[in-house]
């Protein structure tokens, strides 16, 4: 089992690394084992830098950066071992447009790589126009929800008149 | 492998809603509370979940619809999760079909129930059908509401469960 | 300290339940001393119903209307004892368009009630448009702030160059 | 009240930057990371806050700017916060002007010191001097990212300050 952590962790490592870059626009993550000798009973630690700035801890990135620090190893820890699907809810909430583009990018990426299906809970309008198909749950009767297939036109205004 | 959710009476899904599952990326909108997360504890709760905390819920009848001002409760919630089995690799007992169904069901009050092809099974069973897939209802590729904050702001140590996942 | 704790717990609740139903266009919500007689050492429990649901606990609200309930709560505890500045650091994130414009004719409900001065970082496109002004913070140089007022234009290129 | 900001050295700011704090609603924007939320802290710490986690930080060095690729960390970070004292509302040692001005300035590995109208003064004075007006770094009225998350998510007996801070 001590093994079968250790290689997993260097697996996720190098997915890591690549996809910090791709969430980023370039600077560098790792996750390490604290704490004890024994990868059964140590911690992980996260160590990330966005480009341009010093390798710090967590606490110091920003709302914005810790959620698509969280996003990139998610998806390491995924691509080491693909399952059949994939459900994100509301994960783009703390990004700003930009980063919604490159996480839109990469769930495309990993689409093509992988076959997976995915699950996406999103209030973002750019998430939304990148799907390939939309379902909207609406409460027509309040407390009773429905759930009908809808066009990305259809989202919008479901978005408006909420 | 996943192909098509059906629910019923499953929080606040009162009345029967239908979900197919198909390749590329499918995107679940609409206005807060109006049930989108639901959704996805329903996917978690088919798949064998048997915590009822995961379900934002005190205890697994709070699954079942509790009514509104309008409609009465419900006493039974019920999800059926479809498979793709066209290249049999489920544990042999299943592989008679291209298809195999797995059902779960709630009456309140008298605890729960699974079916698979509508012949009765247990939790574990379920479980070891979707972890043979690298999947189920814990699977890191799941990411509920507020997931990814609890990860950043977690100790170390239990952070660890991350890495067991991509073992 | 007992008796201005009771007091103000009164107060509280009196603006509560104004303001919860201006968020969510109905409802009701109330806080509730609980574990103990003594309010020096009891706790404060949170009830609320949106629209057409039944009263419940927090658990069971949904991400957004948790976070509606939460700024309900604040402004509640603001408008009991209002002061010169209010600063608001996305509390706009998790919620859909509809909320978020409820969001926003509160604030202007209560900078004509208050004559607060109000600081709003957010993401949000309908939030920026209804700022009287607004500061853009860059890092062209990485890990640099720089701070320049800029007009709706211009931010909405910033969202979208970033 | 508040009029003017101004922060130099402080977190991501190495240069000076200055706000007018104005009537209404005023908006920051700006991408992830750019420091926006550093601006909230900016005001948080000059009105008197002195824990340095409430700073996100291990120890109060840590908000003096510390340096990126091409720029040499400082030593220093100072931030001043002009208030408006027509109405001579004020402590009345302070009101001998229409301005107060109070500044907070931090040496690396030296401490931190605050001064009133140029005059040097202690963090309970500076803390004092925002009592009196309803607010101050820890003010309900300052909800830093993720505050609605936590009280949310708190236990009832952490949420009584709440009510304290409306008395
Ligand atoms: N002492 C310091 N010196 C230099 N940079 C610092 C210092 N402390 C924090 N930072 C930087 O400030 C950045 C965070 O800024 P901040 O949290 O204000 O971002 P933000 O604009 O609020 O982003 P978001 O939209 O994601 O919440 C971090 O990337 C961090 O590297
Ligand atoms: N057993 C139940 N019976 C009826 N309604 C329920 C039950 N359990 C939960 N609900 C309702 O479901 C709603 C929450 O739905 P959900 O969390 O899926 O919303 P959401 O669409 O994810 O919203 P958000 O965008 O805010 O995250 C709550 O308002 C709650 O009242
Ligand atoms: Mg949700
Ligand atoms: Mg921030």
């Amino acid at each position: 089992a001590r093994h079968r952590l250790l290689d997993s962790l260097t697996k996720v490592n190098a997915e890591l690394s690549e996809l910090f870059k791709t969430l980023f626009g370039g600077g560098k993550a790792e996750l390490k084992l604290i704490n004890s000798d024994d990868p059964l009973t140590a911690g992980l630690e996260i160590f990330a830098s966005p480009p341009g700035k010093k390798l710090q801890s967590l606490s110091l990135l920003s709302g914005g950066e810790q959620a698509l620090t969280g996003l990139a190893i998610i998806f390491s820890v995924f691509l080491t071992n693909p399952s059949p699907i994939c459900i994100l809810d509301e994960v783009d909430a703390p990004l700003d447009d930009s980063n919604v583009s490159r996480f839109c990018e990469l769930l495309r990426h990993i689409v093509t790589r992988t076959q997976t299906k995915f699950l996406i809970v999103t209030h973002h309008r750019m998430t939304m126009s990148q799907m390939d198909r939309l379902y909207g749950v609406t409460m027509a009767e309040p407390g009773v929800s429905k759930l009908v297939s809808v066009d990305l036109q259809t989202a919008e205004t479901l978005r408006e008149d909420e | 492998m996943f192909r098509h959710l059906r629910l019923a009476g499953f929080k606040s899904f009162a009345d029967t809603a239908e979900l197919d599952i198909e390749p590329g990326l499918t995107g679940i909108v609409g206005p807060n509370g109006c049930g989108k997360s639901n959704i996805v504890e329903a996917l978690q709760w088919v798949m064998g979940e048997t915590s009822a905390k995961q379900m934002r819920s005190n205890e697994m009848d709070d699954v079942i619809f509790s009514g509104t001002s309008s409609k009465a409760a419900r006493n039974l919630a019920e999800i059926s999760l479809i498979l793709d089995n066209e290249q049999k690799k489920a544990p042999s007992e299943y592989n008679d079909r291209d298809e195999i169904e797995i059902a779960r069901k709630i009456v309140r009050g008298k605890g729960t129930n699974y079916r698979i092809n509508n012949r009765p099974a247990r939790a574990r069973d379920v479980q070891l059908l979707f972890a043979d897939s690298a999947t189920g209802a814990r699977s890191a590729g799941i990411v509920s509401q507020g997931r990814i904050g609890a990860i950043i702001g977690a100790k170390p140590d239990e952070r660890r469960t991350l890495l067991e996942e991509a073992a």
